[in-house]
């Protein structure tokens, strides 16, 4: 899955990417003052290419420790579990669940919105190829808008940077590839190269989505997450991530 | 040419009366049935014959038409209100111009039969047409084919189309002949069409190789269950009118308070009794963990197991069993005081917050006889139970036998969000019971409404339930206005456990004609059918429910309307038969007493204004709704292939 953060302040969009291997969990987001935890699992496509494996989020998790929620989502249903009792919607509904203050509305086949009181919400979009495509899976993205009411001990590969992390970009050149330009980024202490390009907002279209220009982290983004992507593997879809 | 032996097959001569056909066709429609059943005879005797018409139609079907053909003189039929009926049959009697047609009710079915003498060498054919709807029991419908052909049939043909454009999870022929006939059904089965042909030679009809008696004499069985992939249901729209199926699953059972209230005066002695413990002591091994329960046990005095709600633990449900074999049925009946004491221990129970908020409240009379002591106006009682009843309890019961007043428990029920329901006191009382047990053992949701916003939706039928029970279906039906609309929209809120849900649907005006238009079976009319057959079913109860004459009056009017529209035998209309001179008649009406409703439906809800949804399920965001959150956010999106940036 690839990442694209926007950071507010300094107006700028980065973007990094993770390959893993398929099964894998990799922690999204983690508070343990509002007890939020979000997790994606990994699914690979149905073969490589180029003798690269590719993977995406094929099951995303929620668990909101205050309301003793848990919400799977995945490419097939969305299952919604409070306490000891369990309810199973498909992408085929049109719904909304309401249970006290967690909201989960489904809009048949495109996407479901996850609210935790009125500050929090989550847009999961549903990304259907078809069926018989020798490589592409279905796959799902996550959209996740900036709310202050994540506390300052927020973490995971997304919820590191609900508190603005210190960029500095310079040194803007012609790269390798005379299409994408090259730069100097300072964040975190780390001196990085990243490159110009574009990512894709799916949210208005869900096809080809829009275009979002973007600096490019390389190596799985390392130095611009705090440690690296391995560190953010949890062993359940609902385990928080444990840092540092 | 009726005796050549073309199939080689040999005919008894000793029976003059030869069955040419028997042929009985029925087509399924998305949950609407209609059965044609004909027959063709002839007289080989030289003496005239009196030929015998004798067919079973489920309890609750509309008999739609029926005519006969007797030496070449056609009878046809048209519905007329019920005196007008009555009074050109008198005037047809009263000039020996008569034939009679009995209809009358023995357990779950009617019966149907007439008898007309015949000139020998003289043919007559007989058709009878009914309509039913098929209710969804215990997770699947069931269509129930009476056969009686009363003889060995030159041709016999069942055949059962089943049309369902939501396509078949399964379809079964259970062997309901004890397996004299294994094989002889053939199903063939496609994913939203199946056809059931039954199609036995006259060497297969016969009871044993040499004898003339004919094994075809029951029921031939289809049960079938459709895909379900929405859970907010399907919605079929055509021909401006609509219907809703609603059966949704992948939820939890709720937790229920369930109080039984049994009979046990002198009259339930025997085989009753020993029916209704054997079924108790299942039923109570069923309730779950988070089940809580109680048993009233009544004749002329009133006992409880327990004075208050119990928690269904292994070891309250084995007491309550000891408790239960231990009755000794004796005295008279006092139904007003068990009630209310059945309803004061629930009532209490929600009073102290005892019972859980999101649990559903049922309790189930079983009764076989009418009050013989305290209160003794049935009117009084309902009056009773009404007024003391809270709105989270429905009373469901169950009368065995006949001679319970079956109209008193349905209006009892009706009244109490419920429904009542005939057992039968034989041997299968127990079956009976678990059986109906079943189908309100798991509450799935509470508080179900049905909501069509478009102004132009009109009639629709009962839209407010208390309850949804796993393994059933709501169906509700409405008009709308074709000229108007472009899409029908439904929305669907309920209560599952604790959470609130509301379910969207959008119904495409041509989602359905096309498939309709495929298939020759298939009835364009079913959602007409269907959606007049449940209107004039909730008339006939509400009718039984009315509080004033001219209400009654009213609700009678609208239905006589809707019977003689829809062309079909309820109870305000009867049947003539006439030749086409007009000089012979015959009657056809329903039994007498036992207005049928709702038979078979296991859900007497209320109405609520179609466009209104509940304040709480404010409008759910659309698409565009998404754009709004505040700037790009941070995100997680799709593999590279899309993405000009390249990846490590």
């Amino acid at each position: 899955p690839h990442f694209i953060i926007y950071l507010p302040k300094s107006q700028k969009n980065i973007c990094f990417n993770i390959d893993s291997e398929p099964g894998k969990i990799l922690n999204l987001v983690s508070d343990p003052e509002s007890g939020i935890v979000v997790n994606g699992q990994l699914t690979g496509a149905k073969k490589p290419q180029d003798g690269k494996l590719s993977t995406y989020f094929g099951k995303l998790g929620f668990y909101f420790q205050s309301e003793d929620m848990k919400i799977e989502v995945s490419v097939e249903n969305i299952t919604i579990s409070h306490g000891s009792h369990t309810s199973i919607l498909s992408w085929s509904d049109t719904a909304r669940v309401m249970n006290s203050r967690v909201v989960v509305s489904v809009n048949k086949e495109k996407s479901v919105t996850l609210t935790l009181g009125k500050e929090v919400s989550f847009s999961i979009l549903l990304h259907r190829v078809w069926k018989k495509h020798p490589v592409n899976v279905d796959f799902l993205g996550i959209y996740i808008p900036p709310s202050n009411k994540f506390s300052l001990k927020a973490h995971g590969l997304i919820g590191q940077f609900m508190h603005e992390p210190k960029i500095y970009i310079s040194n803007e050149r012609p790269g390798k590839d005379p299409k994408k330009p090259e730069a100097s980024m300072d964040v975190k202490g780390h001196k990085l190269i990243v490159t110009r390009g574009l990512q894709k907002d799916y949210r208005t279209d869900i096809v080809l989505g829009t275009d979002v220009p973007c600096w490019f982290v390389h190596n799985s983004g390392k130095g611009f997450i705090d440690g690296c992507y391995k560190d953010y593997f949890v062993p359940e879809l609902y385990s928080s991530l444990k840092w540092p | 040419s009726l005796s050549e032996e073309k199939s080689g097959e040999r005919m008894e001569d000793v029976d003059q009366v030869t069955l040419y056909s028997y042929k009985v066709q029925s087509t399924i429609t998305s949950r609407m049935a209609n059965t044609i059943i004909q027959s063709k005879l002839v007289n080989n005797s030289p003496q005239p014959q009196d030929v015998v018409f004798d067919v079973q139609i489920p309890k609750g079907a509309f008999i739609s038409n029926f005519s006969m053909t007797v030496d070449g003189t056609t009878f046809t039929s048209t519905i007329k209100e019920k005196t007008v009926g009555r009074a050109l049959y008198a005037q047809a009697r009263a000039k020996g111009k008569t034939a009679g047609l009995v209809r009358s009710r023995a357990l779950d079915m009617e019966n149907f039969r007439t008898e007309v003498n015949i000139r020998p060498g003289a043919k007559v054919q007989f058709e009878l047409q009914y309509q039913e709807v098929k209710w969804r029991k215990l997770g699947s419908y069931e269509h129930r084919l009476h056969l009686q052909p009363g003889r060995l049939a030159k041709h016999l043909e069942v055949d059962v189309w089943i049309v369902e454009p939501q396509g078949m999870r399964f379809l079964h022929v259970p062997d309901t002949f004890e397996g004299h006939f294994d094989g002889v059904p053939v199903i063939s089965k496609g994913p939203q069409k199946a056809h059931v042909s039954f199609r036995p030679t006259v060497a297969q009809q016969r009871k044993c190789p040499n004898c003339s008696e004919t094994a075809v004499d029951g029921e031939l069985v289809v049960m079938y269950d459709v895909h379900r992939e929405e859970k907010v249901g399907e919605l079929e729209v055509f021909n401006g009118y609509f219907v809703h199926f609603f059966a949704p699953e992948n939820l939890d059972p709720i937790p229920k308070n369930i109080l039984f209230v049994i009979d046990v005066s002198g009259s339930m002695w025997g085989i009753k009794m020993k029916q209704t413990v054997e079924a108790m002591k299942t039923i109570l091994d069923d309730l779950r963990a988070e089940d809580q329960f109680s048993v009233v046990d009544f004749n002329h005095n009133v006992r409880t197991w327990r004075n208050d709600l119990v928690s269904a633990t292994k070891t309250q449900i084995a007491d309550a069993k000891k408790y239960i074999e231990k009755i000794q049925p004796s005295g008279g009946t006092n139904i007003n005081e068990a009630l209310l004491r059945a309803i004061f221990i629930l009532n209490e129970a929600n009073n102290l917050g005892l019972l859980d908020p999101s649990s559903v409240s049922l309790i189930i009379l079983v009764s076989d006889g009418d009050p013989t002591v305290g209160e003794l106006k049935l009117s009084k009682i309902q009056k009773n139970v009404k007024q003391n009843v809270q709105d989270n309890i429905s009373l469901f019961s169950l009368g065995i036998g006949f001679d319970v007043d079956y109209d008193f428990l349905k209006r009892l029920s009706n009244d109490n969000r419920g429904i009542a329901q005939r057992i039968y006191g034989n041997q299968d009382t127990s079956s009976q019971l678990k059986k109906f047990y079943n189908q309100v053992s798991t509450p799935l949701l509470r508080n179900i409404q049905f909501s069509y916003p478009d102004t132009s939706v009109t009639d629709v039928t009962q839209n407010s339930f208390p309850n949804y029970f796993g393994g059933s279906e709501i169906v509700v039906a409405g008009k709308y206005d074709p000229a108007k609309l472009q899409q029908l929209r439904a929305v669907i809120t309920a209560t599952s456990a604790n959470t609130e849900l509301v379910l969207e649907t959008l119904a495409q005006m041509d989602d359905l004609e096309d498939f309709l238009s495929k298939d020759k079976h298939a009835d364009p009319n079913f959602t007409r059918k269907l959606w007049a057959y449940l209107t004039i079913n909730q008339l006939l109860a509400e009718r039984s429910l009315a509080p004033t004459a001219t209400t009654k009056r009213k609700i009678t009017k609208t239905i006589l309307q809707m019977s003689l529209e829809h062309h079909i035998v309820t109870p305000l209309t009867a049947m003539v038969v006439e030749s086409a001179a007009g000089d012979e008649r015959m009657l056809a009406d329903s039994p007498p007493q036992d207005v049928s409703c709702c038979s078979g439906a296991l859900y007497y809800g209320s109405k609520v204004a179609p466009g209104s949804i509940p304040s709480w399920a404010s409008p759910s965001p659309t698409p565009t709704a998404l754009s709004l959150v505040a700037g790009p956010p941070l995100e997680a999106t799709p593999p590279p292939h899309v993405i000009r940036v390249e990846n490590d």
